[in-house]
């Protein structure tokens, strides 16, 4: 997976994000694609809650998954998760859960929450920040006012890191994949370098809905595991995806 | 750009989407948050009933190829259905909801739920 959150120059926050997931989970020679990817692709649907006949949130899912990993609160904050991979794993947290251990919130339920109870960025942050979970994540969370943008490295009990949008640091944007920010990736699945030069490219001056799609257009961010691509403009209440391919040649990953 | 990992320069001109990289537009549901949870998700589920069975099944076939006995599926539909009833309200009852739509044992459907978790093993 591929998030960014980014600050154009009037203040406005965008957020965007590549789904990807499958991997190996079965691989289809013939048609050189990820069955379960393939699988999950016309599964893709756009939610919009309601409650009282208005919009509590919206969100990109899979028809029959009812947590969330994609998803706006028109005009306070957009939300989405990346995986992280920790020895200290959701295996564990699963047999802490059997072992009747349940103090933990299921990932994907905690950032339904969030978006369904939270009212405030700040709300959001705080809840995604501090409760306890059964497995390691990144939470890539955009507010509607400027500097409102945040990367929270996750393990299941903590929250290890929070990276915030600083302009003054020249830091509009930030940007996850799947590792910790002050790591380097792995080698062999560096997604986040082409990324910021893609996003350094793009300049702050000249980000906008159309951009970002552009760098989530470019390969390896698109790649075989790239069920589909949403594009959130917190101010506007607008949340628009839209489901992937990635023609040959094209990283599995 | 033609060896791994085939990174492109950076695209330009890519919206609005079209072209090879995009396979369509997806579409729009309502969920009502006003009505019991465990029938939220009738209509989309009715909808995409086939795409959903599909894509269980070939979950099924994964865990087939792990243990071929089927032994391992058979976990899922005893052990998971269990699962259900620990699940805090409204996740629990909606996943049971979506099983009666779809037709899909509750366990595999709890197993899709579940799966971030499950898949960090």
């Amino acid at each position: 997976c591929t998030s960014v959150v980014a600050q154009d120059q009037k203040g406005n926050l965008i957020h965007g994000r590549n789904l990807d997931f499958g991997l190996f989970l079965g691989w289809d020679v013939k048609n050189k694609s990820w069955i379960i990817s393939e699988k999950l692709k016309p599964l893709v649907v756009n939610l919009d809650f309601r409650k009282n006949n208005k919009t509590v949130f919206k969100s990109t899912n899979f028809a029959g998954y009812v947590g969330m990993l994609t998803g706006i609160k028109p005009h306070v904050f957009t939300l989405t998760m990346n995986e992280r991979f920790s020895l200290d794993g959701g295996y564990i947290g699963i047999l802490e859960w059997i072992m009747g251990q349940r103090d933990g919130m299921w990932m994907s339920f905690l950032t339904r929450s969030v978006l369904e109870n939270a009212t405030s960025y700040k709300e959001a942050k705080n809840q995604l920040a501090l409760t306890k979970m059964l497995a390691p994540a990144y939470f890539i969370l955009g507010g509607n006012q400027p500097g409102e943008g945040c990367i929270i490295t996750r393990s299941r009990e903590l929250s290890i890191d929070v990276l915030d949008i600083d302009v003054k640091l020249d830091r509009w944007y930030v940007l996850e994949t799947n590792y910790d920010h002050w790591k380097e990736p792995f080698f062999l699945d560096d997604r986040r370098t082409p990324a910021m030069k893609c996003m350094n490219k793009t300049t702050q001056a000249n980000i906008s809905v159309k951009t970002l799609y552009d760098v989530l257009s470019t390969k390896p961010m698109l790649n075989k595991l790239t069920t589909y691509t949403t594009l959130m403009q917190v101010s506007e209440g607008k949340l628009e995806s839209f489901i992937r391919d990635c023609p040959n040649p094209c990283m599995p990953w | 750009q033609f060896v791994p990992p085939y990174t492109e320069d950076c695209r330009t001109g890519m919206y609005p989407p079209n072209g090879p990289t995009f396979r369509g537009p997806v579409s729009w549901y309502t969920i009502d948050l006003d009505l019991p949870p465990s029938k939220r998700w009738t209509a989309l589920i009715t909808d995409k009933k086939t795409e959903l069975a599909g894509m269980i099944q070939a979950i099924r076939d994964l865990a087939n190829a792990f243990v071929p006995s089927g032994r391992l599926i058979e976990l899922v539909d005893i052990m998971l259905p269990l699962m259900a009833d620990t699940l805090p309200s409204p996740f629990g009852e909606e996943i049971k909801g979506i099983a009666d739509a779809s037709g899909v044992p509750l366990g595999e459907v709890v197993l899709f739920n579940i799966f971030y978790e499950v898949f960090t093993v």
